[in-house]
């Protein structure tokens, strides 16, 4: 476990700089008599702020925090797919374009089905879904196009 | 390995058959508030065997079958079926494209079918272990899950990482 | 108490109603020996749809309802000002139009300070405050105007 | 009874003296991620007299200070200051208007106003208790605290409500 959490460290600080642009962080076991039943703490840096706790984090930067994250670990063990239902609700135009490019980044080796209702993020994604009740209650998907998609995002 | 295609019957708001063709790149799902977005979400979890039902915002596991609206009656089973591309054979299944089913009834009985045969819910839970699929923590991430990262104890990071490893 | 529930009863209902076009709402004691001690259950129907558990609800139908009955209770019980952090996360475009027209005709008697990052929920103000960090980890506030924040938006 | 002024300094990420002036009618707060709009809802909260520091998403009541940045120090003590237009004289003060500031220094120490003259902190409370604010449930509305509406017991769904009445 010791040797693969120095993995997710290495990956994690590599895509978090990433998707911040800059800023530090890290994975550390917690210091705990037992290095068996040690949780792990991350810590992180926001660029051009101090590390303090997560709980001072912005909703925003919680989020982005968490996604590179994820990101981290699937980049060292993908899975087949990927399934996210609208993780990006938190975070800004500007951070939603570098989630959404970052799925892009890493589209050719995992398929990724996410679900969104932000505009920008249905940018990142070639195959778009629209599910629909034009009957109440019951639902219905259709596939459509780019432009359509736009007006549907409701 | 990819969800090629999922056909979802009376599984919550779907009532008729609906039927999705994913494309193995980034398939991006949108629609309004309440349209069932995320119940496309718990389907495809629910076919991979999700065990417990809250984790499908249902109370009892028969909540999963369509229950009717103001102008139709509720049914009396849900189905769903997924079949994936096993073609750099992943899944331990000698077939290069492998469906897996499951059906519940009102009675609270379950059945599920893998490539047409009826087996049972471990078994499909085993063909997904070595994947990653299914267990909760990073492939997969809910509705209002995603905080769970930063906000769980210290340990339930290190379980998440241990099940990735 | 029992008095005031009633009172609240009946303007969720209408606020509900008014909120989601349709539907039907109700608050009631929970079935229990002391009802003193009885907690408040929620009881809604989304148009169209049947009465189910909460937990079945949508995303976006939940923030709705939730936002239905806080504005039930300021309608009975202004308070002088409210103040909102990002509760329309969850809401579609037309859903939050909908919020947006809620605030602004409660605005003449309450005074309401909302924090958003949704272009449509900017509309239902007339006055726009933009908090930036032109330096990095410092904020700043500007007063824009809505003509302003509309450019800037483009 | 409306929230007319703010100034804030030393306050979390608020550094120099930052004064908003608000209106009346609606208010909308925007901005990038982390640039500080739930700060100034906390600074808002705090200058109300919220007196768990983990409401405001820090762990010690030292965390509201400005705390330093690549290329500023840390300071000493954070100051918040309300201005509330008082003219139909909800508030139970005699004036129409009313200011409250709060202190604290990194020594732990804070220090409470009301118009100027030293009060405690019990005082600030007092003046907001009939008002319905500064009490959580229902005109206060932090991020990520909606649903809690829904997500409660039923048992705090009454308190809410008992609180409102
Ligand atoms: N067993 C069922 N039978 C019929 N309808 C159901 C059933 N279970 C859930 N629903 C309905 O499905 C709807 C929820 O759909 P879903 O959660 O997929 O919405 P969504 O598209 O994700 O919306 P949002 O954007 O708000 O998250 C609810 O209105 C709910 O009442
Ligand atoms: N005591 C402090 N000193 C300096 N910076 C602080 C302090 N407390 C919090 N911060 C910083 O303030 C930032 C958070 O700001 P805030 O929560 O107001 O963002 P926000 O504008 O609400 O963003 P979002 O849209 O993501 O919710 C964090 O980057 C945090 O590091
Ligand atoms: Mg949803
Ligand atoms: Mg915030």
């Amino acid at each position: 476990f010791h040797a693969f959490l120095l993995q997710v460290n290495e990956s994690f600080k590599r895509t978090f700089t990433e998707i911040f642009d800059g800023g530090e962080a890290q994975l550390k076991l917690e210091t705990q008599d037992n290095p068996l039943e040690a949780g792990v703490e991350i810590e992180v840096k926001i660029p051009g702020k101090k590390i303090q706790a997560l709980s001072l984090l912005s909703g925003g930067e919680r989020a982005l925090t968490c996604i590179a994250f994820i990101f981290s670990l699937l980049r060292l063990k993908p899975t087949p797919f990927c399934l996210f239902d609208e993780i990006d609700a938190s975070l800004d135009e500007t951070n939603l374009i570098r989630f959404s490019d970052f799925i892009k980044s890493m589209a050719h080796r995992m398929q990724f089905i996410v679900v969104t209702h932000r505009q920008s993020a249905i940018e990142a994604g070639e195959n778009i879904y629209g599910v629909t009740m034009p009957e109440k209650g019951i639902s219905s998907v259709i596939a459509i196009n780019i432009s359509e998609a736009k007006s549907l995002a409701g | 390995m990819y969800l090629k295609r999922l056909g979802i019957r009376g599984f919550k708001s779907f009532v008729d058959t609906v039927e999705i063709n994913f494309s193995p790149g980034t398939n991006i799902i949108i629609g309004p508030n309440g349209c069932g977005k995320s119940n496309l979400v718990d389907a495809i979890r629910w076919a991979l065997g999700e065990s417990n039902v809250r984790n499908l915002r249902g109370l009892k596991n028969e909540d999963v079958i369509f229950n009717g609206t103001d102008s139709r009656k509720a049914l009396g089973m849900a189905y769903v079926e997924m079949t994936l591309d096993n073609g750099d054979h992943i899944l331990p299944i000698d077939y290069s494209e492998v469906t897996v089913g499951r059906k519940i009834f009102r009675s609270g009985e379950s059945e599920f079918y893998l490539n047409k045969s009826r087996v049972r819910m471990r078994d499909i839970a085993d063909i997904f272990s070595g994947t990653g699929l299914g267990k909760r923590g990073y492939s997969i991430i809910g509705q209002g899950e995603l905080e769970q990262v930063l906000n769980g104890q210290p340990i339930d990071r290190r379980l998440i990482l241990e099940e990735a490893s």
